[in-house]
């Protein structure tokens, strides 16, 4: 694992709040099914670390604010259609989370039957990392690894990602090392 | 889109596209922006970054563009440097790892 310079972090509260834009979405996914995606992210994340995430109807005012954008979006990092890049994201305390819409985005890889479909939950739940303050990791198989096959789905927290949160922030007093590592190995076994 | 022409490619060639790939690695952090030379040559700088880059990623360190290179530069990714500080002497000093 790796962190941003000066090891950035969420210092204000063990309580962060997010928010979808209303404004900059996607239209072929509905508003719960996209919000389904993210909490599940975010709780993978909190089950691992003290910190906790609520839904905020608040966009602006939210801590963390996610949103689908096109090409040009402001922020000087330009998105580049399908493919190529996927997402970005901000280091602490900015909250920012970008996703690209001219991306084709699922929640369902059965039912998205396209062949450059991209797994929302997966790019997500990484892009989360880098809001919590972790940079890109070298281990393939870890969440924060830079890149992602169309089609491929990597939502499980690595040993390599947990460690690395809990660097930043401890670990979550309900989290069990043993059992995580357990399930861990199952996963292994089975790639 | 033709990334073949690259596998022959080694230290001193002239490959058209090579600048392409050059701002890839530039916007990903192996290549500072300061000096490095945005042409088609295949130069020492560049190789210093290949092998950079296939450190940072788990690859075959051959400092070539190879097979295993060539497929990761085209997967899709995370629009995040990958080198935190653009500074390729240090640049691992910001990673911590096991």
């Amino acid at each position: 694992y790796a962190f941003f310079n000066g090891q950035p972090r969420w210092i204000r509260s063990s309580t962060l709040t997010y928010a979808l834009s209303p404004d900059y979405t996607v239209d072929y996914l509905s508003s719960s099914e996209i919000r389904r995606v993210v909490r599940r992210s975010f709780s993978r994340w909190s089950a691992v670390i003290p910190v906790n995430f609520t839904e905020s109807r608040e966009y602006e005012s939210s801590d963390i604010r996610i949103g689908f954008y096109r090409g040009e979006h402001g922020d000087g990092e330009a998105f580049d259609g399908v493919l190529g890049v996927l997402a970005h994201a901000f280091s602490p305390e900015n909250g920012r989370l970008h996703l690209d819409a001219a991306e084709r985005w699922a929640v369902d890889l059965e039912k998205e039957k396209s062949k450059v479909a991209v797994d929302l939950e997966s790019v997500v739940t990484h892009e989360i990392g880098h809001v919590l303050g972790l940079a890109h990791s070298s281990v393939k198989e870890a969440v924060m690894y830079p890149s992602l096959s169309p089609r491929a789905k990597k939502v499980d927290l690595r040993i390599d990602d947990v460690e690395g949160a809990q660097a930043l922030y401890g670990s979550n007093p309900n989290f069990k090392l043993k059992s995580f590592l357990e399930s861990e190995n199952s996963i292994n076994t089975a790639t | 889109r033709n990334f073949a022409r690259f596998l022959d490619a080694g230290k001193g060639s002239e490959v058209t596209g090579m600048s392409e790939l050059k701002k890839y690695l530039n916007r990903f952090g192996y290549l500072p922006s300061s000096d490095t030379d945005f042409t088609d040559f295949f130069d020492d700088q560049f190789v210093s970054a290949l092998i950079l880059y296939q450190k940072r990623l788990g690859l075959p360190v051959t400092g070539n563009l190879d097979s295993d290179t060539i497929s990761s530069i085209i997967s899709p990714r995370c629009g995040m440097s990958d080198v935190v500080k653009i500074n390729r002497s240090t640049a691992e000093l910001h990673s911590t790892r096991r």
